[in-house]
């Protein structure tokens, strides 16, 4: 059958600027470490004590993995970091993981996504609102939240508006004028505050770059509530 | 299993997220 790649289900993830924590399912443990790699712990046995029999650890870009079977694959009592490497780790590269590990790093991948979307990157204040532009990108959601109280919320797939009344409506697409010109004159708004973030992000990507050493402007505060 | 984001999302999950908001209205 026609080689698969891993590329062909997901991108390789991107942990940069994310900020550590440990979350936990009802059969793994997923982290992000404050070294900005991605921790996937694979779990069995009871709930009483639980070990961790694999652990794939991805690089902060998700080139690297490395992969282990703690205490040769006896487990390793689950605590509150990821088991140490032992002397023999395996460690595979985006292109060459093998397909039997691609579902657990779709699965980190889809957590860091998650996350991504939820994490400001720039968060601009308005006459209006606070407007954050999160780092999932690219196309990257944003969400406004006006001071009267409305909120939008923008991803490559919808816009949605909750009124300071409370109703809310759900725009799709190409169709972005609301049922009102009240509402549209926020979705305007909000239009404007997400393209302006855009224009800064770019200001500061460039400026970002030129500094040899790897410091990130990001996440960035611009402005402060009137 | 397949990943449910749903699966991941508890109180801890979005008390993460909160205190990654700027403030002035969260």
């Amino acid at each position: 059958n026609q080689m698969r790649t891993l590329q062909e289900l997901v991108s390789p993830l991107r942990a940069h600027r994310l900020k550590a924590i440990r979350q936990k399912t009802k059969n793994a443990v997923v982290s992000i470490l404050d070294s900005e790699e991605v921790c996937m712990e694979l779990l069995k046995g009871s709930s009483v004590q639980e070990h961790v029999k694999e652990v794939l650890r991805i690089s902060s870009d998700g080139s690297t993995i490395h992969i282990y079977h703690p205490n040769e694959g006896r487990g390793f009592p689950l605590e509150d970091r990821p088991p140490p490497p032992p002397e023999d780790v395996f460690v595979y590269s985006f292109d060459n993981l093998p397909e039997k590990y691609w579902k657990k790093y779709q699965y980190a991948s889809k957590f860091v996504h998650l996350v991504r979307s939820k994490t400001p990157k720039i968060t601009l204040y308005t006459k209006y609102a606070k407007c954050m532009l999160m780092e999932n990108s690219p196309q990257a959601d944003v969400e406004v939240c006006f001071y009267d109280g409305a909120k939008i919320n923008k991803t490559s797939e919808f816009l949605r508006i909750i009124e300071k009344s409370g109703k809310s409506h759900t725009l799709k697409g190409a169709k972005m004028n609301g049922p009102s010109e009240v509402v549209n004159s926020y979705v305007e708004h909000a239009h404007e505050a997400h393209q302006t973030c855009l224009d800064l992000e770019s200001i500061i990507a460039v400026q970002e770059e030129r500094k040899e050493k790897r410091v990130s402007f990001f996440p960035i505060i611009i402005g402060r509530r009137p | 299993d397949e990943f449910d984001a749903e699966a991941f999302r508890d109180d801890r999950l979005e008390a993460y997220f909160k205190q990654l908001v700027p403030p002035g209205m969260q």
